[in-house]
């Protein structure tokens, strides 16, 4: 472990909650698309896997849990608790254009080919483009309400800091995971013009308004 | 092919 994953993780933790307070506080999903955050659930549920097969750490097992529930329990309240402010007209992306992808690389280009390393390499794939409904929700919309932005600057800054990660472990181990990495950088490089909207607008008190 | 390295990353 180290500092740059260890604040990662938080980065990630600090996301998931921000979003799940938003939506029981306001008791509303406007804005937030639901198919993102399925695309999530799946994405940790087909990672995660291995929960209760292999153990690392209590930390490992601990975040494993809260990342399942949360991801869960965010869906619930979305699809279930306050559908009726679930956004249909808005959150519209075609996640079978994610998933089937995803699937299909995990079988070509992988570690070596078993079930579990298959689903995690297909976890860690549509991990790199979960967040993409909700960025074309925003962009639909043409703007996103703050504490959006700060859910959606904390979610891109986790993976950032993996790669950040990725570098320290391959200079003091020579260890590096190229699946990884690489669509570490490409899930990064999709939120750049968020992040420069968000350093630009938000931090300076305006609302966060995209080009439509 | 890389032998079963465990996955120690969230």
């Amino acid at each position: 472990m180290n500092i740059f994953r260890l604040t990662g993780d938080l980065a990630h933790l600090i996301a998931i909650i921000i979003l799940l307070h938003k939506i029981w506080k306001s008791r509303s999903c406007a804005g937030i698309s639901g198919k993102s955050q399925v695309l999530f659930a799946l994405v940790y549920t087909t990672r995660y896997l291995d929960l209760v097969t292999s153990y690392v750490s209590i930390y490992n097992t601990f975040m494993k849990f809260v990342f399942l529930a949360t991801s869960y329990a965010t869906i619930y309240l979305i699809y279930v608790k306050f559908k009726a402010t679930y956004d249909h007209n808005h959150d519209t992306f075609r996640i079978e254009f994610l998933i089937l992808p995803s699937l299909a690389l995990a079988l070509l280009i992988n570690h070596y080919f078993n079930f579990l390393e298959v689903l995690w390499t297909f976890s860690i794939y549509l991990e790199s483009v979960a967040i993409l409904p909700q960025l074309f929700m925003v962009s639909k919309t043409g703007e996103a309400e703050s504490i959006t932005s700060h859910y959606l600057f904390a979610l891109g800054s986790y993976r950032a800091l993996y790669i950040l990660n990725w570098i320290y472990r391959y200079a003091t181990e020579g260890h590096y995971d190229l699946i990884a990495i690489v669509a570490g950088v490409v899930q990064t490089v999709l939120y750049c013009d968020f992040f420069y909207l968000y350093i630009t607008k938000v931090l300076k008190g305006k609302k966060l308004q995209l080009p439509a | 092919s890389k032998r079963n390295k465990q996955k120690d990353e969230l």
